[in-house]
């Protein structure tokens, strides 16, 4: 299987391939292009593409399409996973009207929060809920991650609600520590390393 | 010089070590505990490491106060870096209101809107300016970094006016492409990364 940094880097070749904007069915792009856009090495970038089967032609390069497809396809892309998201505050409900996680294969399918002047908001396509109402949305929906965006002293409480409710991946930015079962697979969210990239640029410019 | 890349493993030691609960001033870890965490391979941490002139003690591993200096000395969070942010909605008041940024030696110093009912509303520290006055703040505060949390298609204006301002790196959040002058540098932010790792997890669960 694949490591998170492995993971990370099919992330980036994902976003910079998606991003090809004279996308006709027959461009190509080459290792030296991700390369650059990545601040990798060309030879690592060939050798990730070589394992997942995707080899350039001398002179055209890698194909897009089937580059795009094969990256996809070796992180499950097409196998819909859902997700809720608890606390629709700020960051929550960003979360909530972002149109790209389906790109991702994730499908967002609730909206929680305790207070109660937020129930029965709109926020984006989703009537917020309140949380009593998750385990049964959980359910039904049969959900396996749950987006943590409430406040730090609330996080633990909800991710023990959410794991509680048959949630088995948390994708946390309430930037606490959590006390989680083995099984539970957990992420956590720091929105940072671009803004340390571009810090580092400027610091070091010339 | 870092390469992106380079940052990136940074940023995944720096969150670990900073994460470390039971930091006492003799704390120490292991490569094979940064190397678990980030999903990577510990002899790559170890030379990271030591390119940085950080090196563990056999039976006792790497030293964390010393470990954490040395990556904010090479990443240049002691140097401070101000930043606006304009697009004063969701997304934007979350990134406005969250503390962690100064910890990369990064100041948010203005928030800015188009809307005119979203001028003068407090989000966080800050009173939502018009973005009328974006070339005066970025001018007085010496901001070099703008932060895009507008809706697409007013992506490109507001990195317009940013650089015409006088800043020089742009963190953007809205997904659009965009033309900026060669001395310009900017990084497009999708928050993907985390759940893309979380659903690879989930659908590879044996
Ligand atoms: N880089 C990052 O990872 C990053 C960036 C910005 C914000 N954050 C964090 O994200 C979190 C949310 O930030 P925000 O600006 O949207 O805050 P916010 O105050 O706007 O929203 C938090 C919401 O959570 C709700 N809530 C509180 N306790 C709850 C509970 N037990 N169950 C369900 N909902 C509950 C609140 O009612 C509120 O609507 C904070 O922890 C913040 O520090 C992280
Ligand atoms: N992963 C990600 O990178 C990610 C996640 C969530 C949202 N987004 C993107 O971030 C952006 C903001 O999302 P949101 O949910 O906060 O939207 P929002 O509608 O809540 O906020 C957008 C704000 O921008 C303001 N605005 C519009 N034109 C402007 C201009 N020319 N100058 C200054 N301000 C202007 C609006 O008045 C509004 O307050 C969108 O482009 C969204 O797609 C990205």
């Amino acid at each position: 299987g694949l490591t998170h940094i492995q993971v990370e880097r099919f992330m980036h070749y994902y976003h910079f391939i998606a991003n090809r904007q004279d996308r006709n069915p027959d461009d190509t792009f080459t290792s030296a292009q991700v390369a650059e856009s990545a601040g990798m090495d060309g030879s690592l970038v060939r050798k990730d593409l070589a394992a997942i089967n995707i080899r350039g032609c001398s002179g055209r390069g890698f194909r897009t399409d089937e580059s795009l497809e094969a990256i996809r396809y070796i992180l499950g892309f097409d196998e819909i996973l859902r997700a809720v998201i608890i606390g629709a505050g700020r960051l929550g409900g960003a979360l909530a009207s972002y149109h790209s996680f389906t790109d991702y294969g994730v499908e967002i399918c609730g909206l929680f929060d305790i207070a109660p002047h937020k129930t029965g908001l709109t926020i984006g396509a989703f009537e917020v809920r309140h949380v009593s109402s998750l385990p049964n949305i959980v359910r039904q929906m049969s959900a396996s991650i749950a987006i943590l965006t409430v406040p730090p002293e609330a996080a633990q409480e909800s991710a023990d609600n959410a794991v509680a409710a048959g949630i088995r991946g948390i994708w946390n930015f309430a930037g606490t520590r959590l006390e989680l079962p083995k099984d539970v697979c957990v992420r956590h969210e720091h929105i940072s390393v671009g803004l340390a990239e571009l810090g580092y640029k400027l610091r070091n410019a010339t």
